[in-house]
């Protein structure tokens, strides 16, 4: 473990609490795309099944449980809690995700590093995470300006995404073989997708005014 | 060996 991971994955951690908590506390999910956080159950079904198979750290079964509950809990309320499904912005949230799905699947057939259950799926969590953010970046897009709970939701996942490939290039340099380039391709992706919402973000903080996303 | 330590990671 090392800190860039560490920091790595509480920033992840705060992105899904943030998230949870607006959900919980304000009983409303406008702004936020149901496509992706059904993405992202999704990616950690996939991704943690080893977790009754392999034991790395109680840190590590720990944190897997926490995104497992987090993710299915959010996707729970938005479809199901009476309050706030009727927040939620069903017009505009309109990403056909399953298309996404779909080739991340086949991608995970034809690359991945051992032709197993487990790692082709672990492999196709890996693609599926990378595309995960688009339905909602979609959906501010189109909502043109966002409440700031979300932007910053937004904000700390590709913080996560940047950490990590700290992480990576830390570990490159001190361990022998760490080598794993699905895993950084796919993150890299991933991290490039946020880029440009880290533009205007910072953009609108500098200039002080409501985040504008061009159309 | 090698490709189980990318596993530790979440």
């Amino acid at each position: 473990m090392n800190i860039f991971r560490l920091a790595g994955d509480m920033t992840h951690l705060a992105s899904v609490l943030v998230l949870l908590l607006k959900i919980h506390t304000i009983k409303s999910c406008a702004g936020v795309s149901l496509k992706t956080q059904e993405l992202y159950a999704i990616v950690f079904a996939t991704r943690y099944l080893d977790i009754f198979t392999s034991f790395y750290s109680i840190y590590n079964t720990l944190m897997k449980l926490v995104f497992l509950g987090s993710s299915f809990s959010i996707v729970l309320y938005m479809k199901y809690h009476k309050t706030v499904h009727r927040s939620y912005d069903r017009e505009q949230d309109t990403f056909r995700h399953w298309f996404l799905v779909l080739p991340c699947l086949l991608l995970a057939l034809l690359i991945h590093e051992k032709f197993t259950f487990l790692e082709v799926l672990w492999t196709f969590s890996l693609y599926l995470e990378a595309v995960a953010i688009l339905p909602q970046l979609v959906l501010l897009q189109r909502t043109r300006n966002i409440d700031n709970l979300t932007g910053q939701y937004v904000f700390l996942l590709g913080g996560y995404r940047g950490l990590y490939i700290l992480n990576w290039i830390y570990r490159y340099f001190t361990e022998p073989h760490f080598v794993h380039w699905i895993t950084w391709i796919s993150g890299l992706v991933q991290t490039l997708l946020y880029a440009d919402f880290f533009f205007y973000y910072s953009q609108s903080w500098k200039n002080n005014k409501k985040l504008q996303l061009p159309a | 060996e090698h490709e189980e330590n990318i596993k530790d990671e979440l």
